[in-house]
C-alpha cells in the first residue's frame, strides 16, 4: 500500500527534524534486515530525553513535540 | 542540567556583547531591555558581568536574520526553530542569533517573548547545552514567561554553577529558583487529579503530567504547553463528559478547555456552579461519570452539581465524612477511576467505594502516577 500524502509529509518532517537536532545522517544503501534503522534509534534517542514512551515509532505525541515551537542549537564544532 | 563537556566554558568573567541589528517587531527600547534582561538571568547567580559594546567585535554577538544567514544554519521561517546560539569560544562563538521570520513580542503571549528565547540561548553562549528538565529554561521547547516575573528554574543554576560557579556578591534576598516537581517525591502533594480523554492529568505548580493506561511513563510538560491561558498552581480540575470539556478552579474562578482551546465567556465565577460566594475556592473537585455528578470538595464538606440539569443538588453542603468514611482530613484532589473513587489528601489516596462509602485502601500517589 502507498502511504498516503499526509503520512508521507510527516516521516519527512520528522525525518529532517531528527536529521537537525538528532544528527540522523541519510540512510543510504541497504539495511541489514532485522537490524533496528538509524531513523529508529535516532527517534528512540529523542523519546528518552522527552520522556515520552519509547516506541522508535512515529506516533501522535512524538510528532507533536517536533511540531513545537524550539531552540536549534548548531552542533559545537562549528564554535570550536 | 547539560554542558557542551570538554570544559566548554569562557575563561573569563568579564564578557561583552553587541547588538548588531534590531527585529521591526519590537522597539529599539524593547530589544534592549530584553537583552540586557535575559544576560541579568545569567549575571544574578554566577560572577559573570556584561558589557555592551557599540562596534567592533564583541564575545557575544547577537543579531537577527532570516534563512541563510552567513553560519550553515540557515531558519526555517515562521514557527520551528526560533534562534539559535554557538557554544563558548572565539570568533562565533558565543554568538545568537534570532530568526527574524518569528513575530518576537515584548511580553505579549501572542508571538515569542523575546527575553525567553535570549535568556535560553544565552545559556548556549554561556555553555550549557539542553536540558531534560521540562521546567527548565535550558529545555529545547518555547514556552511563555513574563520577564519581569522571571526566575531562573534551580535546574539552570546548578548548571551555570557547575561551569562558573556562584555569585559571591550579595544579592537582595527574593523569591527562589522554582524546582521541578517529581512524580518519586512520596511527599509531595498533587494540586488537582483530573482525566482527559481516556488520559490523566496530575496537576502539580505549573506542570502537569499526562499519563495513558497504554503507556507506562507518564510525560511531564508545563500546563502552559497544553493550554496557554490556563493559569497555574490550581486548586482543582475534573473533565465533564457531558459537554466534554476539562475545567480548571483557581481561586474563585474556573476555565473550560475543549481540547487545546479556552471556551467562550472563560475564566467565570465558581458561582456558575452555583456554589456560594461565600466560597471563595474549591480543594478538590470529581466527576461521577455514572450519576454525571460533580462533587465540590470545600474543607470539610462537599457540594454535590447535577451536570446534567446544571443546578447544585439540594440537600448540600454536607460533611465529606459523612459520604466518606473516615475522611476527616482535608480533600486536596479527587478522581473516579474504574468504579472507585479515589479523595487525595496530601500525600496520601484514599480508595472509596461510592456507593457504600467504604474504605478499601490508603495508597500513594504512585498507584496512578508511576515513579
Amino acid at each position: 500500500m502507498p502511504l498516503s500524502q499526509d503520512n508521507m509529509e510527516e516521516e519527512q518532517f520528522a525525518e529532517s527534524y531528527l536529521k537537525k537536532f538528532y544528527n540522523l545522517t541519510e540512510e543510504t544503501g541497504p539495511l541489514l534486515r532485522g537490524g533496528v534503522s538509524p531513523k529508529t534509534k535516532k527517534l528512540m534517542e529523542m523519546q528518552k530525553f522527552f520522556q515520552l514512551q519509547i516506541t522508535g515509532t512515529l506516533d501522535a505525541d512524538t510528532l507533536d513535540l517536533m511540531k513545537r515551537p524550539r531552540c536549534g542549537v548548531p552542533d559545537v564544532d562549528i564554535a570550536q | 542540567f547539560s554542558t557542551f563537556g570538554n570544559n566548554l566554558k569562557w575563561q573569563t568573567n568579564t564578557l561583552t556583547y553587541r547588538i548588531e541589528n534590531y527585529t521591526p517587531d519590537m522597539s529599539q527600547a524593547e530589544v534592549d531591555y530584553s537583552i540586557e534582561k535575559a544576560l541579568q538571568v545569567w549575571a544574578k547567580v554566577t560572577p559573570l558581568k556584561f558589557t555592551r559594546i557599540y562596534s567592533g567585535i564583541a564575545d557575544i554577538m547577537i543579531s537577527f536574520g532570516s534563512r541563510d544567514h552567513g553560519d550553515f544554519y540557515p531558519f526555517d521561517g515562521p514557527d520551528g526553530t526560533l534562534a539559535h546560539a554557538f557554544a563558548p569560544s572565539s570568533g562565533i562563538g558565543g554568538d545568537a542569533h534570532f530568526d527574524e521570520d518569528e513575530k518576537f513580542t515584548f511580553r505579549s503571549n501572542t508571538g515569542y517573548v523575546l527575553f525567553m528565547v535570549a535568556a535560553h540561548e544565552f545559556g548556549h553562549s554561556l555553555g550549557l547545552s539542553h536540558s531534560d528538565d521540562p521546567g527548565a529554561l535550558m529545555y529545547p521547547h518555547y514556552s511563555y514567561g513574563n520577564p519581569d516575573t522571571f526566575i531562573l528554574p534551580r535546574d539552570d543554576v546548578k548548571g551555570i554553577q557547575s561551569l562558573y560557579g556562584g555569585n559571591e556578591e550579595p544579592i537582595a534576598p527574593g523569591p527562589t529558583a522554582p524546582t521541578t516537581p517529581d512524580a518519586c517525591d512520596s511527599t509531595m502533594v498533587l494540586d488537582a487529579v483530573a482525566t482527559l480523554r481516556g488520559e490523566m492529568l496530575f496537576f502539580k505548580d505549573r506542570f502537569l503530567w499526562r499519563h495513558s493506561q497504554q503507556s507506562s511513563t507518564p510525560q511531564q510538560t508545563l500546563i502552559a504547553n497544553i493550554w496557554s491561558s490556563a493559569p497555574d498552581n490550581i486548586d482543582a480540575a475534573f473533565e465533564s463528559l457531558e459537554s466534554d470539556q476539562v475545567f480548571l478552579f483557581k481561586g474563585s474562578r474556573v476555565w473550560a478547555f475543549s481540547g487545546y482551546d479556552l471556551q467562550a465567556n472563560y475564566p467565570k465565577s465558581i458561582t456558575s456552579f452555583g456554589l456560594p460566594r461565600t466560597v471563595k475556592k474549591v480543594d478538590a473537585a470529581l466527576y461521577e461519570p455514572q450519576s454525571r455528578k460533580i462533587f465540590f470538595f470545600v474543607g470539610k464538606n462537599y457540594y454535590s452539581y447535577d451536570d446534567v440539569r446544571k443546578t447544585m443538588d439540594k440537600g448540600f453542603p454536607k460533611r465529606v465524612d459523612e459520604t466518606f468514611s473516615g475522611m476527616t482530613s482535608q480533600v486536596t484532589a479527587a478522581l473516579q477511576h474504574r468504579g472507585f473513587t479515589y479523595l487525595y489528601s496530601g500525600p496520601y489516596m484514599h480508595e472509596y467505594s461510592l456507593r457504600s462509602g467504604r474504605l478499601y485502601r490508603v495508597l500513594r500517589n504512585n498507584y496512578f502516577l508511576p515513579c
